[in-house]
């Protein structure tokens, strides 16, 4: 299974419709503080069905829409796509590709998409668990988060390897 | 379930054991059960030596040290139970050049098993991507994307 | 008591809100009172707003955003209450090449009032550095001084 | 008031007696991972009367005392030695020039000096916390703690503030 891309528009700092490719091996992103780096990861979990906006660092859900600048207006709608190769069926589902939309409105309207049809959160979320890609999963290190395989005690730190097993 | 758990741990441990000293060019360090009677609660204890060094806790550990042995956790994990892709951002901040050239090299070794996606300041890391895409804001507060050669990385972005 | 929290804490707002922009290059940012009708229990809200963007919680801020505005902030209070020395130990890690620069410039600011002690990674800052020293562990496990002049430093301890 | 130097004997990687002298203006401390450059910066907050151990990444004080590599046995004594420059009687104490002292024993016997004279770890922490070098001081950040700052609600941070005042 593979990630082939994500479109990001109107997510947090990318106003505007973007979109990176990924390919096989190893894909660096760089860039100066505060240029959207990490809010290209936070998309990636929010597309993946993300629940807390804690975890995105915002408050409220909607603050993962763009907000504006000085020169800029807010938008109302922020929407993530990912589409990944599915060929070897790592995702169990019978498609061998796999394209996830998640849609959030200003005034709260969330919608959800696997393979164009409407789905529900749930499903999403379920996609990745039954997976192994679920919330306890090492698919994502974020920013700071490194060393929180340590700080946890020793009895906390069995659920890595439950989830593992 | 209490001997799932049991071969996972004992798996991850063995890979553990293994990556640790790659990483580090030496030392050991090891994964062990707090309580090996009692499987189903039982917690787990990270003990590691960096090369030359005598064993000591975690917490006695430097920085980068530190994240040099979460870094290896996170791979022995990942090698004995694959995932299809992993999102590193800014994990290896605390490393300094020389353990970064490792960590860097280390991510090849997973090939087409694991694909990843590293968010990175450091040009040691930036040298060993496959592909690489720049992050800009050149108009403020609008994110834009620009695949980049290495030569082209704005300096300015990077960590020196 | 509360005249006197009151007289520093508009000291060190005003002296913030100078600060934050020279270290940022822009920008602007506060400190508000949470309840400025009860001066012996109102919180500090601090409030950043990054070149060009919008006034966010600080939580939306980057990481090296972050560090910047904690910087800035501890700059601000050092200038209304000088100390004498101030040891930073990598505080500096989670920025990009050109805050790093703006950050050692600012070392300077203080010239004699506050000596500093550095502990960093970082080229940008050594640069700024008046005398350097290095540590080293030629036996391993046993922490060495030499005292360094920047072309001697050894490559792998440079976080690139 | 300058820092004029300080000295390590036996003190965490310190195996041996180590100097190192402060200049105006900014020092840099470099070298590579795990070195001993944090604990350069721990000896200076033992030296000035830390007391929790945790503070200094240990479990218990004598974690502080050299314990050996494969090549050298472990010391039994811990000693840290700063000098200061305090013409401008910076520091409430009568001397142009103050050394303070700091020693552990493996049996973990304690000795401290000011100039040279055996005194309480009481009087140490009085003299920097006098003069507003004391724990709440911003003269010291260590490393991972610069956001610490932050960290904290509105409420808290106001002691911040009321040190500085
Ligand atoms: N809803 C939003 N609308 C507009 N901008 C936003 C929104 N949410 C976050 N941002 C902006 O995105 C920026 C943070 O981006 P991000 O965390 O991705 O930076 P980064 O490239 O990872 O930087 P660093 O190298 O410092 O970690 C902040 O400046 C923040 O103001
Ligand atoms: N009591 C002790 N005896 C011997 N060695 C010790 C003792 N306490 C700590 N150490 C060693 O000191 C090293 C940590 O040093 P320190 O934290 O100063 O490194 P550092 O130079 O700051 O590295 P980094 O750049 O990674 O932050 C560790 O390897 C640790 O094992
Ligand atoms: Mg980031
Ligand atoms: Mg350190």
């Amino acid at each position: 299974m593979e990630l082939k891309k994500i479109e990001l528009n109107g997510f947090k700092s990318f106003a505007d419709k973007t979109t990176i490719d990924f390919d096989q091996g190893v894909t660096a992103i760089v860039g100066p503080n505060g240029s959207g780096k990490s809010n290209v990861i936070e998309a990636l979990r929010w597309v993946m069905g993300e629940q807390s906006a804690r975890n995105l660092r915002g408050g409220k859900m909607h603050d993962v829409i763009f907000s504006g600048t000085h020169a800029r207006k807010p938008v109302n709608i922020a929407e993530v796509t990912l589409l990944l190769d599915n060929s070897d069926f790592f995702l169990p589902i019978d498609f061998e590709e796999v394209s996830i939309s998640r849609r959030l409105h200003r005034n709260g309207e969330s919608e959800y998409r696997l393979n164009k049809q409407p789905c529900r959160l749930k499903d999403i979320v379920d996609l990745f668990m039954d997976s192994g890609l679920g919330k306890e999963s090492f698919s994502i290190i974020s920013q700071g988060q490194v060393e929180a395989i340590f700080n946890s005690k020793a009895e906390d730190r069995r659920s890595i390897f439950e989830e593992a097993a | 379930v209490s001997q799932r758990f049991k071969k996972t741990f004992m798996d991850i441990k063995e890979r553990f054991s293994q990556v640790f000293p790659q990483m580090f060019g030496g030392g050991k360090a090891e994964l062990k059960l707090t309580d090996p009677e009692d499987l189903l609660s039982s917690g787990v204890e990270i003990i590691a030596q960096p090369p030359g060094k005598k064993l000591q806790q975690l917490s006695l550990l430097s920085g980068g040290e530190r994240a040099l042995t979460a870094i290896s956790l996170l791979f022995s994990i990942i090698q004995v139970k694959p995932i299809p892709f992993c999102v590193l951002d800014e994990v290896e901040a605390a490393l300094d050049e020389a353990n970064v050239a490792r960590f860097g090299k280390y991510l090849h070794t997973f090939e087409t098993d694991t694909q990843f996606i590293v968010i990175t300041h450091r040009k040691g890391t930036m040298e060993e991507a496959d592909s690489l895409y720049g992050i800009t804001m050149q108009e403020k507060g609008v994110s834009k994307i620009v695949s980049v050669r290495l030569q082209e990385v704005d300096m300015t972005s990077l960590k020196n």
